[in-house]
């Protein structure tokens, strides 16, 4: 393994991390969209459905695997849990995440249906996953263009999710010089969702680093 | 080039 793809990976967990943390000990969801959240489970229950069929590939992969499905839906837990525990919080969220994710879901269905390696209900899955992991953070960042601020934990998470995808094309082009391997379909959704994390990053520069306070048009 | 889908990738 390459070190933009263990960077990669590292930064994914890490962004994870930081919203586990961050939902746990502030008690408040404010600012995180949980549409999002389902996404990201099903987008890991759809993609590693090989794991049910034991095809191991490393011990890493298939600790890392598991520890993404976990924590996916533990996240997705935690945020229902908060319905109960901070219901202000909670309903202020439903507000903002308003987002509709069905075109987001027969999307990627559409493109797992012309784009796949095989037409097995495996690779069809796998490629559902990866086209709607391109946008499933795109609740999040609507979300943030309709509250006008961005909290802290939000843009963390954002950012160290954003550098785990740029460093995956780094990654792609190791692979393709070092193991002359090239997989079109992973690629192009991994630089369609780079795209929409570098507007996101261009429109952060522009509002809130260069002092506006981050009210992203619409 | 291999064309075989990154499968060993998250």
């Amino acid at each position: 393994m390459n070190p933009f793809r263990i960077l990669g990976d590292l930064s994914h967990l890490g962004s994870i991390l930081i919203l586990i943390y961050t939902i746990r000990s502030t008690n408040t969801i404010e600012g995180i969209s949980f549409k999002t959240q389902v996404l990201y489970s099903l987008v890991f229950l759809t993609r590693y459905l090989d794991l049910a069929m034991f095809k191991f590939i490393s011990f890493y992969n298939t600790i890392m695997k598991v520890f993404f499905i976990a924590s996916s839906i533990y996240i997705v837990i935690l945020l229902q849990k908060s319905k109960k525990t901070n219901p202000i919080s909670y309903k202020e969220m439903l507000l903002t995440d308003s987002f509709k994710i069905q075109y987001l879901l027969l999307g990627s269905c559409g493109m797992a249906f012309f784009f796949h390696h095989s037409f097995t209900p495996i690779a069809l899955l796998w490629s559902f996953s990866i086209w709607l992991e391109s946008v499933a953070i795109l609740p999040q960042l609507f979300m943030l263009t309709k509250s006008g601020k961005a909290k802290s934990i939000t843009t963390h998470y954002i950012f160290a999710l954003g550098l785990y995808r740029a460093l995956y094309i780094p990654n792609w082009i190791w692979r393709y010089m070092s193991e002359s391997r090239f997989d079109k379909l992973a690629i192009s959704a991994g630089i369609i969702q780079t795209l929409i994390y570098s507007d996101f990053f261009y429109i952060y520069y522009k509002k809130v680093i260069k002092g506006k306070g981050l009210a992203l048009p619409t | 080039v291999s064309k075989l889908p990154f499968k060993d990738e998250l």
